[in-house]
């Protein structure tokens, strides 16, 4: 663990009233490493580690740490407040209905986390959701999210005649507004962030539906990639929040971070099994642990 | 070459940092960094193309080498042992499905009878998914309904291509990720029914990998290696931005190769892997 390596970098460096220079810069080696192993992307890590320095050297030691243990805790500080303590609910307004958008890269989990999120916002929110699958690529996934549909006891929405993913948008959205639904979660199709085409049908997914929320759904085991999708998307069709999914899985999951840094938007939701109860709301304290191993 | 040194130094840390965006990890980096400063101290490179070259050269040798020691074909089992069995194996979401889509087009464009095994019993619309797959490569598929227990549905389909004289049965598989034990043992279980049936089935294990994957793409392998007795990697989603340098890693610790690459999600966006395309790729 990262703890463990500072105490031998740093075992033979006296403490002695500030952390030194020696201090710090024998540590942040050893830090780079622990972000890089954990999937953080290389610039964050860098501007994660200057900020680090900044915050370490000259600090006064703090009796009752070791030199080693007082950098973890500057480090850990540093990445949870980074991560940030934003609220996981999602905001509501008056309007019905209101539209969360579910997008990502191909296989991240957007499907199976579009039920999990609606079971979730009837149960913990007193929501009443109705899906709709905009899928209309990939084979059987409308009847994919069907399936979850059914599973999980809530309304969907289908229109079989069309293959337009804007349509299917459009009348789920009069759909929800005649029938009474307050909330209607919208799955798309994955998608390279690079695919001018389909980056521009999420947009007009957007436009039709004007969502309230738009939630990227990131594999936890992504590696340095993750800025650039996560930025690609944010830049192109705007997104709200991220749920980052597969977290029971042992990925260090410093894609966190990086999506976090780059899009200034906060991890609302993570998915820690298949089942669709798994879910849980972000806790920074917890994956800013599971980053520094 | 009077500031060489000097540009060496940025230059190198550049070129790490080339190395680490594309997610081959600090350890191979470092390997890879140390044998070309070693080129540098004895003046066998001498300007940044000599460099970059000598860096293509590390990684091309490391890819070429797990290629030598890795892998089972096709041709290495005789022909009397009948059907040739797949697995693909994988953790979730990477492309496991879809690329048995490719390969049943591509082995059966081959001349063979190809039939398709929908092993995954377990998440919503699998084999709907699978069974449209089939469909549109003209391919026969075995399925039954959700919750169906995999190695029953394996053992139908072996019986089926024995007695239909199938050429190539390919095994589809649940998602799963390597650190859940029952889920891999209930591969390692399959494998066994596989081996009842046929000698030496199953004769290729694929663990298929995504290109965005990072460190913990090394772990996966590790234990899928481990359980299921992986001998090749499928590398997906270079159609994408990420380089799936992992696969460089996995290559290096544990010599296994990489044999196809997806590179889109049409049925033919399917390639036997290139080893030298892929390094001159990761420098672009
Ligand atoms: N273990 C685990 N598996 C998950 C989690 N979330 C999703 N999955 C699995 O990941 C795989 C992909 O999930 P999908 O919901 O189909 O992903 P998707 O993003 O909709 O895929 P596309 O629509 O093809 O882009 C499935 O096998 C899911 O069961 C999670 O939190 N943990
Ligand atoms: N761009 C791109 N997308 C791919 C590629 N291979 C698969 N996909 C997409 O990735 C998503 C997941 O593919 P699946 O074949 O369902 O993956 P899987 O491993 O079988 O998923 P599970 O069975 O749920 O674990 C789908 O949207 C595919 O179209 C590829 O090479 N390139
Ligand atoms: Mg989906
Ligand atoms: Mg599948």
């Amino acid at each position: 663990s990262l703890s463990d390596k500072l105490k031998r970098t740093l075992k033979n460096l006296r403490g002695e009233g500030v952390l030194t220079r020696e201090h710090v810069e024998a540590a942040l080696r050893e830090i780079r490493m622990a972000l890089l192993e954990a999937d953080v992307n290389y610039k964050v890590a860098k501007d994660f580690i200057a900020a680090v320095k900044e915050k370490a050297e000259g600090q006064q030691v703090w009796t009752e740490l070791k030199p080693s243990e007082q950098v973890v805790k500057i480090v850990y500080d540093e990445l949870v407040e980074l991560l940030g303590g934003t609220s996981s609910r999602l905001v509501f307004t008056k309007q019905i209905p209101n539209v969360v958008m579910i997008v990502g890269l191909q296989g991240s989990g957007k499907t199976t986390s579009t039920g999990k999120i609606a079971m979730w916002l009837a149960k913990n929110q007193e929501r009443k959701p109705l899906l709709v699958s905009t899928d209309v690529y990939r084979p059987a996934a409308r009847e994919q999210l069907k399936v979850i549909a059914r599973a999980t006891g809530q309304s969907i929405f289908e229109m079989p005649e069309t293959n337009d993913a804007r349509t299917l948008a459009r009348e789920a959205y009069k759909h929800a507004q005649q029938t009474g639904f307050d909330t209607l979660l919208i799955d798309t199709a994955g998608r390279l962030h690079i695919d001018d085409e389909l980056m521009e049908e999420l947009v007009a997914i957007k436009g039709e539906t004007k969502p309230i929320e738009i939630l990227f759904v990131a594999d936890a085991m992504t590696g340095q990639d993750a800025v650039r999708s996560g930025e690609e998307f944010h830049r192109r069709v705007g997104i709200t929040g991220v749920m980052l999914t597969k977290m029971d899985g042992d990925a260090r999951g410093g894609a966190a971070l990086s999506i976090k840094q780059v899009t200034g938007q906060p991890v609302k939701f993570v998915g820690v099994g298949e089942k669709y109860d798994a879910l849980e709301p972000f806790y920074p304290d917890r994956i800013a642990q599971r980053i520094l191993g | 070459f009077q500031g060489r040194k000097q540009i060496d130094a940025e230059l190198l840390d550049e070129l790490e940092e080339a190395l680490i965006a594309a997610d081959i990890g600090v350890p191979t980096t470092l390997h890879i960094l140390e044998n070309v400063r070693r080129g540098i101290a004895r003046n066998q490179i001498n300007d940044i193309d000599a460099l970059k070259l000598a860096i293509k050269t590390e990684l091309l040798s490391i890819l070429q080498e797990a290629e030598k020691n890795g892998v089972v074909s096709e041709e290495s089992v005789s022909e009397t042992v009948s059907p040739y069995v797949m697995m693909i194996v994988g953790v979730n979401g990477v492309g496991k499905t879809t690329t048995i889509g490719k390969l049943a087009q591509r082995i059966k464009a081959e001349g063979n009878d190809v039939l398709i095994c929908a092993a995954d019993t377990f998440r919503a619309a699998a084999s709907d998914q699978l069974a449209i797959w089939a469909e549109r490569t003209g391919v026969p598929l075995i399925q039954q309904k959700q919750g169906t227990d995999p190695a029953a549905v394996l053992f139908d389909s072996l019986k089926a291509a024995k007695s239909r004289n199938s050429d190539v049965l390919i095994v589809d598989t649940a998602g799963r990720l390597h650190n859940k034990s029952n889920l891999m043992a209930e591969l390692e279980k399959m494998k066994r029914v596989a081996g009842r049936e046929v000698e030496g089935a199953p004769h290729e294990t694929l663990l298929v990998i995504d290109a965005v994957t990072g460190q913990n793409g090394l772990e996966q392998a590790r234990q899928f290696l481990k359980i299921a007795g992986v001998t090749g990697i499928v590398l997906t989603k270079l159609d994408g931005t990420a380089k799936g340098g992992i696969a460089v890693a996995i290559a290096r610790e544990l010599n296994l190769p990489i044999r196809y690459a997806g590179i889109g999600e049409k049925v033919d966006d399917l390639v036997v892997f290139d080893a030298e395309q892929y390094v001159n790729s990761l420098f672009e």
